[in-house]
């Protein structure tokens, strides 16, 4: 039974998956099996559902900005196309001969071949949106490079402009994304990273204020709150650092690191 | 959105249609 590592995508196939277990299980108990129903009316409909969604598949494609999702989407089109065929096939086969063997064959390779096809386009899918949020994280961490060289209460004010509603996004895109992954663990990082973040975010704005009025009152320890600002900017990066890299695992992922 | 809603229907499409083709294999054992 194949994983699925979003929650919106295991709801999607999960319930088809274990069809086609089932399928596969009776097909192999059954032998030479019996006398298989006409089957022309559902394939036209898993046929009809396939062209709405090559045609969605390439709307997304034309739309997208983004290069993997552009190079990457067209194959499991074809793939979808490639197992709709299949069951055309085994419909019309079984039409001529309801105990073909060779069109049960087609009809489980067929299914199948839908199933692990949608599952590529989805995940396809949900990595590019994955990217996005990716794109975000690595705009807080631009801003957090920043932090360094703000030396006035105006440059401070602009830093705070930029990056709250950056962090403010990143917070809400990640949360989100925690509460839709399968894999207990990956929620769990991500969840612990974000409340550091959250935590790491007022104090490190404070930190960058002590050093603000420091340097503009000329008096001592100014580079002991440079220190203390930029390990807390460093603390905060590594934080989003993580998030990236947690973003970006599947279960698979983990259990072959396993 | 549209690809997600797309799927769901491909997704209940192949389940009527493999559920329609086990009846008659269920029958057997």
């Amino acid at each position: 039974m194949p994983v699925f590592h979003t929650k919106t995508i295991e709801s999607i196939l999960e319930p088809v998956a274990q069809q086609v277990s089932r399928l596969v299980i009776l097909h192999e108990e059954a032998e030479d099996g019996n006398a298989m129903p006409d089957l022309e009316q559902p394939v036209k409909v898993v046929s009809n559902a396939v062209q709405n969604l090559i045609k969605v598949g390439k709307e997304t494609i034309n739309g997208s900005g983004d290069e993997i999702l552009r190079q990457d989407m067209p194959t499991a089109l074809i793939r979808v196309e490639k197992s709709s065929k299949l069951l055309e096939e085994a419909s019309a086969m079984l039409k001529q001969d309801p105990y073909s063997g060779p069109a049960r064959k087609k009809l489980i390779d067929g299914s199948g071949g839908i199933l692990q096809a949608t599952s590529a386009l989805l995940l396809c899918f949900d990595e590019s949106e994955v990217r996005k949020i990716i794109q975000e994280c690595k705009r807080v961490l631009d801003y957090l490079a920043v932090a360094e060289v703000i030396e006035t209460m105006e440059e401070l004010v602009q830093f705070l402009r930029d990056l709250s509603p950056c962090l403010s996004k990143v917070t809400r895109e990640v949360s989100a994304r925690e509460k839709e992954l399968t894999h207990q663990v990956h929620a769990e990082i991500l969840v612990r990273c974000l409340e550091q973040v959250k935590t790491l975010a007022p104090i490190l704005i404070c930190s960058m204020k002590i050093y603000i009025h420091i340097i503009m009152q000329g008096g001592k320890g100014a580079e002991e709150a440079a220190e203390n600002r930029n390990y807390l900017a460093r603390r905060m990066s590594d934080e989003i650092n993580e998030i990236i890299r947690v973003l970006q695992l599947t279960s698979y992922d983990e259990d072959q690191s396993e | 959105e549209m690809i997600l809603e797309a799927a769901k229907t491909i997704a209940a499409a192949t389940s009527a249609l493999v559920k329609a083709a086990s009846a008659a294999q269920r029958e057997l054992i």
